[in-house]
């Protein structure tokens, strides 16, 4: 299995819609 | 020149390595009342765990710890799905190993029982089971910063019972078949790196701010515990089985969670429940796998310096991607990060390589540099989502000297 590390997700704020079944990604929304 | 900064980050060196300063996110302050709560890293200034109850790890030893974490979480996706793990019969790998921990390096603190107890825990959404060291610790526990947990102090605290169903839960939220003491349900649950927590199965008031409450939290009162959480009180589940933190506040929340973990580990993240915090910026991709604990998705391409890497979809389809706050270093099938290294390491060749950092094998030394240029890279998920990774996501620094590419292959591509 691959894994998506945290030090990737540094600086992108990381969305998990679990009901939705989505995950999402978003430049800037840490700053 | 134009098109060159378009595919090239340019860097100062000092922002890869930690700073011994706290500067809180502005950001954090403003999502407060939101149901948020702070997200800090376990080593850096802005924790209050100290040097007392907190070892600092060598880099050496958190990619060692990271390879303990990968190996279980194989070792777990192996057993469900009735795949042989090679790895996963060594004796390093404990045959029921439960879940994962490794270096669990980010932590946020909830407020615990009525009159509600401060407690830092680490956030992973690589595990289901919330758990936190109780009073009278009947067998053992170890140093943590806050005082310990006492049940018999709170008067919302109660014992779940054996033939309660959240009891039956446990098995697939700890990967053990829970056990039953004077009719009181016991929980187990043993990470990868061999660490532990047995006690009681119980349910209490959760305060994540002062508006935002969870009555009847079901949650581990460890009598048990052992192990490598260095300083924190116990551990925030937030995978997708029925007892995380995210299924038990579905009506609450709606099983939307976000987070930022902090850019530097003297910096601070946040960590939202509900749908209010989520901007409108976000580029979704489905999440997929039919595990009841990790978060699944679908990569299906890479990116180096504006060029996509050749490297055939069915190397991705063959293993599958989980994405977790717990796990330091991402894994590529090695086909994948061959193809990466390989381009990365063209479009950095006016630095000079220097010796492996532990499993990371693309280093540089940048001992006479003050700011660096590397190329970016984007991962392309399902979906045609394409995310560029922050160049705090790139590298991974154990000072100037070895500056590392901050992926690592797999052993195999059917991992």
């Amino acid at each position: 299995i691959g894994i998506f590390g945290n030090v990737q997700q540094k600086s992108l704020a990381v969305v998990y819609d679990v009901a939705g079944g989505r995950v999402g990604f978003a430049q800037g929304g840490c700053a | 020149e134009g098109e060159e900064a378009h595919h090239y980050h340019t860097l100062q060196l000092t922002s890869l390595l930690p700073s011994s300063v706290c500067n809180p996110s502005a950001l954090v302050g403003n999502k407060r009342s939101r149901g948020s709560l702070e997200v800090v890293h376990k080593h850096g200034p802005c924790s209050t765990l100290n040097e007392d109850t907190v070892k600092s790890l060598t880099v050496e030893e958190i990619l060692t710890n990271d390879q303990s974490r990968v190996d279980s979480i194989r070792a777990r996706l192996a057993t469900k799905t009735g795949k042989k793990d090679i790895l996963g019969s060594k004796a390093t790998i404990p045959a029921k190993s439960g879940s994962t921990i490794g270096s669990g390096n980010y932590i946020v603190t909830v407020g615990l029982g009525t009159p509600a107890k401060q407690l830092s825990l680490i956030f992973d959404t690589g595990s289901d089971l919330t758990w936190t060291q109780c009073e009278p610790c009947a067998r053992s526990c170890y140093d943590q910063k806050e005082p310990i947990f006492a049940p018999s102090k709170s008067t919302t605290y109660s014992n779940i019972s054996c033939t309660a169903t959240q009891c039956s839960e446990l098995t697939s939220a700890t990967g053990n078949d829970p056990g039953c003491s004077a009719s009181t349900c016991v929980y187990g649950i043993q990470y990868g790196d061999q660490s532990f927590s047995v006690g009681f199965f119980g349910k209490e008031k959760l305060t994540l701010t002062s508006k935002d409450v969870v009555n009847g939290f079901f949650f581990g009162c460890g009598q048990n515990n052992q192990g490598l959480f260095g300083g924190a009180a116990g551990l925030l589940g937030l995978g997708r089985d029925r007892l995380s933190i995210v299924s038990q506040t579905a009506n609450k929340y709606r099983k939307v969670f976000s987070y930022c973990l902090p850019s530097r580990s003297s910096s601070t993240g946040y960590l939202t429940f509900g749908s209010s915090g989520v901007g409108r910026k976000v580029k979704y991709t489905r999440l997929s796998g039919s595990s009841r604990s990790f978060y699944g998705l679908t990569l299906t391409a890479i990116t180096v310096g504006g060029t996509k890497l050749p490297i055939s979809p069915t190397v991705f389809q063959t293993s599958g991607i989980i994405i977790d706050s717990g796990t330091v270093i991402t894994r590529l099938p090695p086909t994948a990060y061959s193809a990466l290294s390989k381009a990365f390491k063209a479009q950095m060749k006016k630095y000079p390589l220097t010796r492996s950092l532990s499993i990371l094998d693309t280093c540089y030394d940048l001992t006479n540099y003050q700011t660096v240029e590397i190329p970016k890279i984007s991962v392309l998920w399902g979906g045609n989502t394409l995310v560029e990774i922050a160049p705090q996501g790139i590298l991974y620094a154990n000072g100037v000297s070895q500056v590392c590419l901050a992926f690592a292959p797999n052993g195999d591509d059917s991992d």
